[in-house]
């Protein structure tokens, strides 16, 4: 299973931050990685400190150009290679259904690149629309993002039901935003917990310092190594990398 | 202006939280409200305690039933009524770009609701989609919302072109979430605040009891009348009042 997407019906979950960041941690466990942004608001660009993406996203799809000949190579951190997107990119939102096979565009674009790099992640835009349907048509597993807030716990079965659609396996459910602080976010994590009990995968606690190192445009692997949320990224990525390997 | 769209690039900044309270504050100074859930999600209901949602505003659209023969009253709350959504408007995403004037067709359902109600609020999707386009276009104005987050303030700029293409005026932006804890919310407030003075509404503050208030099944001014938060959304929504009388 070597391509993995982020997702999450729900918004403001923390997707991009659980892509760059598990895509970082991978590539400091020395895997090829290649990280993809299936999203028109280009985050992921600018969470690695990167202001210039061209081609984007939107113009391999349309001219059909392979990851290969497009991807930027990360600078300070070797293994880790980018397609970028930009706000053009919303524009497949209208124009894809009416091309024909447009479910397969974005895994066709990637078709070489799982010879080529080790693990590919696809950071996805929130909604069930028409690029998370080719991001998850494009994956062999699925990563779900979830805070311990009651909307998205809520929100979890409307993504597995498209994940069932797409038949887009999932490979576990991330808890991210941790934090026990309010008896809403013990309770939400209670849900979650009793719910999908056997997808749990370790989880992300609420740190200030994601939102930092996203503003200093770096992982916090790079950001602040020693702190207890990089950890959390490291020990997530072994067990992600670890169930990649199974299927 | 009495339709308006609550809307936002980025996701999970709080579009729900506001559109829902918001309608209730509308509904609690005396205007006939209409809540309109425009979004697969189908959060409005939820905030309102309401389980049941038929026919769906997918239906409303694809049987262009208009909306005056499908609102549902809400319990407890004079003066404001529910057009709520299901997963199954999902398909619209991918359904409408195929049909001819797909724009238009929320605006349809909501033709007549215009002179029923004196005040029309619709929560979008996140995300520039299909979707977020239908609610951009039955709208004759937008509220943006923004929490104090560095990507956020980076998407404000998205949204505007948005609404520049499908001609809706924005009446302003809601800093909501609002927390002066973090360097990084610090930051991020001035960022808004320098660059979008002239927008700026009134703000929402960060409180647990929205949250809880959700999971209730019921808006703030119900849920906790005398708390801080319940105060700034009624002084939000006179804000509001105000400004959609002078267009
Ligand atoms: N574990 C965490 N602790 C603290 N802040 C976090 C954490 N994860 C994400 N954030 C912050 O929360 C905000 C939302 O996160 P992020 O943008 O990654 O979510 P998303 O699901 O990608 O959002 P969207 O739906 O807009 O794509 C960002 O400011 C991010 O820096
Ligand atoms: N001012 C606030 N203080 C505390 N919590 C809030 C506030 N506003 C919203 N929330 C909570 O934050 C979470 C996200 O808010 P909400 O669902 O309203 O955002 P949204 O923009 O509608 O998300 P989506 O992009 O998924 O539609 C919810 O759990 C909500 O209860
Ligand atoms: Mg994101
Ligand atoms: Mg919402």
């Amino acid at each position: 299973m070597s391509t993995i997407v982020v997702a999450a019906h729900k918004g403001g979950v923390g997707k991009t931050t659980v892509a760059v960041n598990l895509a970082a941690s991978f590539a400091h466990y020395g895997k090829r990685t290649l990280l993809v942004d299936a999203d028109p608001q280009g985050a992921v660009a600018t969470a690695l400190g990167i202001t210039v993406v061209k081609p984007s996203l939107y113009e391999l799809i349309n001219k059909q150009i392979k990851a290969n000949d497009a991807v930027v190579p990360v600078d300070n951190i070797s293994e880790l290679w980018l397609l970028g997107s930009e706000l053009d990119l919303a524009g497949l939102e209208i124009e894809a259904p009416r091309m024909t096979l447009w479910q397969t565009k974005l895994a066709d674009v990637l078709h070489d690149a799982e010879t080529t790099w080790d693990m590919i992640i696809i950071d996805t835009p929130p909604g069930l629309g028409v690029l998370s349907t080719m991001a998850l048509n494009a994956a062999d597993g699925a990563l779900v993002v979830c805070p311990p807030d009651y909307l998205a716990y809520r929100s979890l079965a409307h993504l597995q039901e498209a994940l069932v659609l797409s038949k887009t396996p999932i490979m576990g459910i991330i808890p991210t935003m941790v934090s026990t602080q309010s008896r809403h976010a013990r309770e939400a994590l209670e849900l979650i917990e009793d719910n999908y009990r056997d997808l749990i995968l370790p989880s992300i606690p609420k740190r200030v310092a994601l939102q930092d190192a996203m503003v200093a445009g770096m992982p916090i692997v790079n950001y602040q190594p020693n702190s207890d949320c990089a950890k959390a990224f490291l020990s997530l990525a072994k067990e992600v990398l670890s169930r990649a390997k199974t299927v």
